[in-house]
């Protein structure tokens, strides 16, 4: 089955 | 020295109603550019972009970049109190710790000034890359809430599919299944009404319903919204704010394990 995935994995601090 | 005014709170009053169940608290930054807020929700699933520029207030002075955190629930409880048409003017000093919120009916017989506390908040912000996208579906907001609630009775997420020329949004759950295709706009008289299908690739990646309902709150303050999609990257869904900046949703995708 599909899983959430977290936004912070595509986006990174500044 | 900070403040700043709108000729009309409604503005205002819209934005916070798209942002406060999906955050709770948050900073507003405040530059010459103007005001901007950006903050993940609490699962880290989602995170809110928001851009108010400067060239959108009737006035706008900002003495030094400063950065007011607010608890959204309280900004937006304040703001109701503000009519659609007054004018809303917004001020702090540089090292206060409160917010002014006046509101002026159009008249000019009725002012009222609420002081709204400051709290000091440490948030996290991300860098959001500048990418082109596989596909770009611009659609009429209020169609794009109904999509999204009316799959909701489904299931708990929703498969989105662009191809030329349209796109699907499916759904399956317990109680059966369901799929909405809606098809780019061959005439259209209003840009309102129109649905725009660009398409570089096509694309298919599932989305939390539950967060895409969030993000419908801002239907209100734009009558189109925008679908950005890439292969397993997050969606953007964005509600332009007319003359004065936009709400920018980003949405992490469901994927295989």
């Amino acid at each position: 089955s599909k899983q959430q995935t977290s936004i912070s994995s595509f986006f990174k601090p500044k | 020295m900070f403040e700043c005014r709108l000729p009309k709170a409604e503005v205002l009053k819209k934005t916070m109603d798209a942002l406060k169940d999906l955050i709770k608290e948050a900073v507003w930054d405040v530059s010459a550019q103007g005001l901007s807020l950006q903050s993940m929700d609490s699962s880290h699933v989602s995170l809110v972009q928001v851009t108010l520029r400067t060239e959108g207030f009737d006035t706008f002075r900002c003495d030094k970049n400063i950065a007011l955190g607010v608890n959204m629930d309280t900004m937006q409880k304040l703001m109701k109190c503000a009519s659609n048409d007054d004018n809303i003017t917004l001020k702090s000093e540089d090292n206060g710790d409160l917010l002014s919120l006046i509101f002026e009916s159009p008249n000019g017989e009725k002012t009222s000034e609420y002081e709204m506390k400051l709290m000091d908040l440490d948030i996290e912000q991300l860098g959001i890359p500048d990418q082109e996208y596989s596909c770009t579906i611009k659609m009429p907001s209020g169609e794009f809430q109904r999509i999204c609630r009316d799959l909701s009775n489904i299931g708990e997420s929703v498969n989105i599919t662009v191809v030329k020329g349209g796109v699907d949004f499916s759904a399956k759950g317990d109680i059966g299944n369901a799929k909405i295709h809606v098809t780019e706009s061959s005439n259209v008289d209003n840009e309102k009404d129109a649905v725009t299908v660009e398409v570089n690739e096509p694309v298919n990646l599932t989305f939390a319903l539950r967060y895409l309902n969030f993000f419908t709150k801002a239907t209100p303050l734009s009558g189109q919204v925008s679908l950005s999609i890439s292969p397993d990257v997050p969606l953007v869904v964005a509600y332009e704010i007319e003359d004065l900046g936009h709400v920018k949703y980003f949405l992490a995708p469901k994927i295989e394990n």
